[in-house]
């Protein structure tokens, strides 16, 4: 997290706000309700209050306009900037504005209100922007539901305020995970049009042969449309396909697109109900096979005639000498299938049928 | 080999979005701005953002840039 510079902060924990003017996207009851979660948001983690005014002056004023509002900070129509705030202080300090020229909802389908306040307002009791991608101060829009506050989050504003005298239990969002962290583990793995794509809680790492350092990012914000939590995943490279795993349901991808008729349920495979869960997957371009792991078995599924093999579970450990346990992940390269369990990664020979090398899984992530 | 528009585009782009967020001084507005300075810009907000540090207006940074956003900087003042 970072703070502004001196540490700007309202002296009195009483602040006081008032919304001078109203979005014609939404209810005005619907902009009241977003406005005051958000600044329950950071009520709930400090000892602050936040009192509402209907007229005069307010610490924070919150408006919607757009391009020049007055500020001499103009706005810049749809997309782009969406909003802004100012740290505490007198005047226009802790100012809230909205850009008029954007969609507000209440939900996934434009920006949503309460996710773009609960940041600004953030802004306007002294957080400046965070570089953690999973935090609520990260300055890029991403939708995601649950609770708002990342750890790099709550320990910014009680570096300012100290803590509520009486915490409400919150969970905080985990923060980023660390791609050299050495007990770092994978829950999915597959390739996309040529990059590695690893899939670890909200967040997935994009590997591109020419890049040196694999990018971080939200699944959300790429992937609106899937989980925030995903369990197995592969590419049929033939037909352009990812196709994500998450409980008994998949999606395809094509691309950055959902293919239409998804997420569909995993039985569809022809796995027998008993199955809640695909732990990994993996498809095999040589033999046109994708294998699909679950607990300590393992099922084949032609991708040709879109049918299960029959003979079919098998067991992991009778097919794959040397991968004694469960699977969390798995990929193919020339040859080669890699199985990821825990923080180790197991490089085996599909020909010769036995384990090469065993690495920790990070080290796909150069570390 | 003069700039194509569409590099004149991403640079363009670059700035506005450096003056914005990474106090780009715009006092170097109409005459180029000086490479190396805006180099040191760049690497900045790839710093920032976790990106593979260049100083290039690659195609990462580039999305990064388009990508919706708060509008308060992300450094200092």
């Amino acid at each position: 997290y970072n703070h502004f510079p001196r540490h700007l902060k309202w002296e009195n924990n009483n602040v006081t706000f008032r919304i001078v003017n109203y979005t014609p996207d939404l209810k005005k009851a619907d902009v009241d309700k977003a406005i005051r979660r958000a600044l329950n948001v950071w009520a709930d983690v400090t000892p602050l209050t936040f009192k509402k005014l209907y007229e005069g002056n307010a610490d924070i004023m919150i408006s919607f306009g757009s391009k020049e509002h007055g500020d001499y900070n103009p706005f810049d129509g749809p997309g782009g900037l969406l909003a802004h705030a100012y740290p505490p202080g007198q005047g226009i300090g802790g100012d809230t504005h909205f850009d008029e020229d954007e969609q507000w909802t209440k939900d996934s389908s434009a920006y949503n209100l309460f996710i773009v306040a609960a940041h600004e307002l953030g802004h306007a009791l002294g957080m400046s922007h965070s570089t953690d991608p999973g935090a609520l101060m990260y300055p890029i829009y991403t939708y995601t539901t649950g609770y708002p506050l990342a750890e790099d989050d709550i320990e910014g504003i009680q570096a300012l305020y100290g803590p509520n005298p009486n915490p409400k239990k919150v969970k905080p969002r985990p923060d980023a995970p660390k791609k050299c962290d050495p007990e770092l583990t994978f829950d999915a793995v597959t390739e996309l049009r040529g990059e590695t794509i690893i899939f670890k809680d909200r967040y997935y790492w994009r590997i591109h042969p020419q890049m040196v350092e694999p990018e971080l990012t939200l699944i959300k914000s790429t992937w609106p449309s899937i989980p925030n939590k995903v369990d197995a995943a592969y590419e049929n490279p033939e037909k352009d396909l990812v196709i994500i795993f998450s409980g008994i349901r998949m999606w395809a991808l094509n691309g950055y697109n959902l293919v239409d008729g998804y997420p569909k349920y995993i039985h569809k495979l022809g796995l027998p109900k008993s199955v809640r869960k695909i732990d990994a997957a993996v498809h095999i371009k040589d033999t046109g096979k994708t294998l699909l792991f679950t607990d300590e078995d393992y099922w084949s599924y032609d991708e040709t005639t879109e049918t299960m093999d029959s003979g079919y579970p098998r067991s992991i450990e009778d097919d794959f000498p040397g991968i004694e346990d469960e699977v969390d992940a798995a990929a193919y390269h020339y040859g080669y299938l890699y199985f990821f369990h825990e923080h180790l990664q197991y490089e085996y020979s599909y020909n010769s049928k036995k384990v090469f090398r065993i690495q920790r899984a990070n080290s796909i992530l150069n570390c | 080999k003069p700039l194509s528009s569409e590099d004149i585009d991403k640079q363009l782009l670059a700035e506005k979005y450096l003056r914005r967020f990474y106090g780009l001084p715009s006092g170097l507005q109409g005459s180029r701005t000086s490479s190396n300075f805006l180099q040191a810009k760049i690497k900045e907000m790839q710093k920032f953002f976790k990106l593979e540090v260049t100083g290039n207006l690659d195609d990462n940074t580039l999305a990064v840039m388009k990508e919706p956003r708060c509008g308060v900087p992300d450094i200092g003042e």
